[in-house]
C-alpha cells in the first residue's frame, strides 16, 4: 500500500475516479482510506 | 443505543465525547480517541468530510486509520 | 457577506454549495470544488475535523491541496 504514499492527493483522486470508487475529498483523516480502497480494488 | 442517541441530539454536540455517540462502544471510543476523534463533532466532521456516504463511514470506522487532521 | 452568511444559517445547510459559504470567493470556492469540497456541509466537517480550530482552519483554505502523504 506504500506506493500510493507517493502521490498527490490530485493523483490519487483521479485513480479512485479511473476506478470509480465513491469519495469525497482527500485529506489527512480520509487519505488512508482511499489508498486502501484503491489497493483493495487493484488486488 | 437508541436511548444514548435521543440523548445525543437532544441538545447541541458541543464538547460531548465520542463515546456519547449511539452504537461506538468502549474499545471503538477508545481507537477513536487515540486518533484524534475524541469528540463526537470530530466524529461528525468525518461523516461529512465522507459526504455522508454511509458505506465509507462505516468502513473508516471499522479500522479509524489516518490522524485527524490536526495530528496529521 | 454578513448577508450570505444570515442565508446560510437561516436554514439546514442540506445541500447547499461552497459558494453559499460567506468568505468563500468565486475563485477560492472553485478550487474548493476541484478538492472534492462541492458542499458547504463538506467543508464544515473538514472544520470540524480541524476540532474547530479557526487558525487551523484558515491555515487549511489557504492551500486546500493537500501535499501528498509522504511530504505532509
Amino acid at each position: 500500500m506504500d506506493d500510493y504514499a507517493v502521490l498527490s492527493d490530485t493523483e490519487l483522486a483521479a485513480v479512485l475516479r479511473q476506478y470509480n470508487i465513491p469519495h469525497g475529498p482527500i485529506v489527512g483523516s480520509t487519505r488512508k482510506l482511499y489508498e486502501k480502497k484503491i489497493f483493495e480494488y487493484e488486488t | 443505543a437508541s436511548q444514548k442517541h435521543r440523548d445525543l441530539v437532544a441538545e447541541p454536540m458541543g464538547e460531548k465525547p465520542v463515546g456519547s455517540l449511539s452504537r461506538i462502544g468502549e474499545v471503538l471510543g477508545e481507537k477513536l480517541e487515540e486518533r484524534g476523534f475524541d469528540k463526537a463533532h470530530v466524529v461528525l466532521g468525518q461523516f461529512l468530510v465522507l459526504k455522508r456516504d454511509e458505506d465509507l463511514f462505516r468502513e473508516w470506522l471499522k479500522d479509524p486509520c489516518g490522524a485527524n487532521a490536526k495530528q496529521s
